[in-house]
């Protein structure tokens, strides 16, 4: 069965995108089909894999708004090995659209019905809020991914988004599951870090990925090549820590 | 003339929370009458300092829904000389409950013409979107501080912003101007910073702030206590970039 992985937090700036595009990279890596959907109006996922998101013809606001089918909006990464259903800015114009519609919430999932099969993988980055987009991306999904920076903010917001997700499980997707929480950009010099990641433990003891993503200067310089880190500079930490991921959850699969 | 400063930028953790907060409390500590404007329903800058979002009965959300009056939802925080104007995640169905009102993105600025020749700046934070609650701060500000994280993503994202800022300044807002670009979470032994960092000069020589924001983990320890930087560490490097910011503004206001 594909396992459609939402990598989702409203608190911005936790890694979403940085996470959706190396664990997609470094599944791909590891011979597994892998389709990564952006459904951010930013288009970050989108840019980061070197795709102009100024160039696109049909992007994911047409395939919500059914006025195109998914197939003729994937492109295929060939240089990565995976695939991409990439987004821009006219997204923010289809979440107001889809506002009065029926069924609003399940525009996404109706699309990726039609072609999860091809996939064992699907990873969706989602927008830093608690919107129609990730609301789309949550009633769709098999699991939620959370980056978490460990900071107060990212801390604090993470009742809101547990609750939405308890929402989305109790109405429209009962399979729904928080698959782990990620800590991202940590430094182990950091205090706040170390107190924060001990809350955490605490809290979701069997709900926290084992593998740490650390602070890494390539992960941030990436993006501007427009390629995964797996391919910009595969001996870094960062990649390392990504492809370590990658096996965190295949073993957790295995295991099933 | 009141100033109403809109700090604004759609991605997500660039410190605009930081910057509203820490300029605030700046701009009261050098005896300037200051209300910050929580616009985002992430409710950070509540949290940051100290006031309890979950315990709120009346917010940003009654006011830009006009069922309550704004002097009701403002709070005065006399331990740091500034006033707040709360938000929680009510402000999330204030977004969707909007979508079909009659000028619904002059909102807030109805709301503040009513008390804003109380205060000398006004400053609203907002969320990781353009979405109508930026756009409410946007027609309802004088200018736009752009907190800019040295990063691809960030700099990608700018052409977006501006866009949006010159629509509102040729519709509804034809006062609205970019008071400046701050660079935050600087870290100079990034070679990715100082390139984005001179890409910016070059784009934007004269809309660049001088005060460059450092990467300070005070600056991140500070909201855990609900305090401003400037009341929990005043000798940081954090407190005094935010404070020679502040001056930077003050100085350029009593120019004109
Ligand atoms: N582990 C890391 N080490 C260093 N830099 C990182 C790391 N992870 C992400 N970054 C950088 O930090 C910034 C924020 O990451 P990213 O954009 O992936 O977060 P996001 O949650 O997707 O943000 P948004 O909320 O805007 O969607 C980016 O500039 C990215 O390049
Ligand atoms: N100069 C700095 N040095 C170190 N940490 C910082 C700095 N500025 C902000 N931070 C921390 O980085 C994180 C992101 O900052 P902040 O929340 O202010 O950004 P934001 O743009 O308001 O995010 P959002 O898009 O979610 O609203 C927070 O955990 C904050 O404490
Ligand atoms: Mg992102
Ligand atoms: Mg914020």
């Amino acid at each position: 069965m594909t396992k459609i992985l939402v990598v989702a937090n409203q608190k911005g700036g936790v890694g979403k995108t940085t996470t959706s595009i190396n664990l997609a990279a470094s599944l791909a890596v590891t011979n597994h089909s892998v389709l990564l959907v952006d459904i951010d109006p930013q288009g970050n996922a989108t840019m980061g894999c070197g795709v102009d998101k100024a160039a696109l013809e049909i992007s994911t606001c047409e395939v919500l708004l059914q006025e195109a089918q998914i197939d003729d909006a994937i492109l295929a990464l060939e240089q990565y090995g995976f695939e991409i259903l990439p987004s821009n800015g006219d997204l923010t114009a289809a979440e107001v659209a889809l506002m009065n519609e029926i069924a609003r919430e399940q525009r996404l999932k109706f699309a990726l019905d039609k072609i999860k099969h091809r996939y064992e993988y699907i990873i969706i980055d989602c927008p830093p809020a608690l919107n129609m987009l990730t609301l789309n991306a949550l009633v769709a999904g098999t699991g939620v991914l959370i980056p978490m920076q460990c900071e107060y903010y990212a801390l604090e917001g993470l009742t809101a988004l547990l609750q939405t997700i308890e929402n989305v499980k109790k109405t429209v997707n009962p399979g729904l599951k928080v698959e782990g929480l990620l800590r991202t950009m940590f430094d182990p010099r950091n205090n706040l870090a170390l107190d924060v990641s001990e809350q955490l433990k605490g809290h979701f003891p069997d709900r926290l990925y084992r593998t740490i993503i650390p602070r890494n200067v390539r992960l941030a310089e990436a993006p501007s090549h427009g390629l995964p880190v797996m391919q910009y500079d595969k001996t870094s930490t960062g990649a390392l820590a990504y492809l370590a991921l990658a096996g965190e959850i295949l073993r957790k699969e295995a295991k099933l």
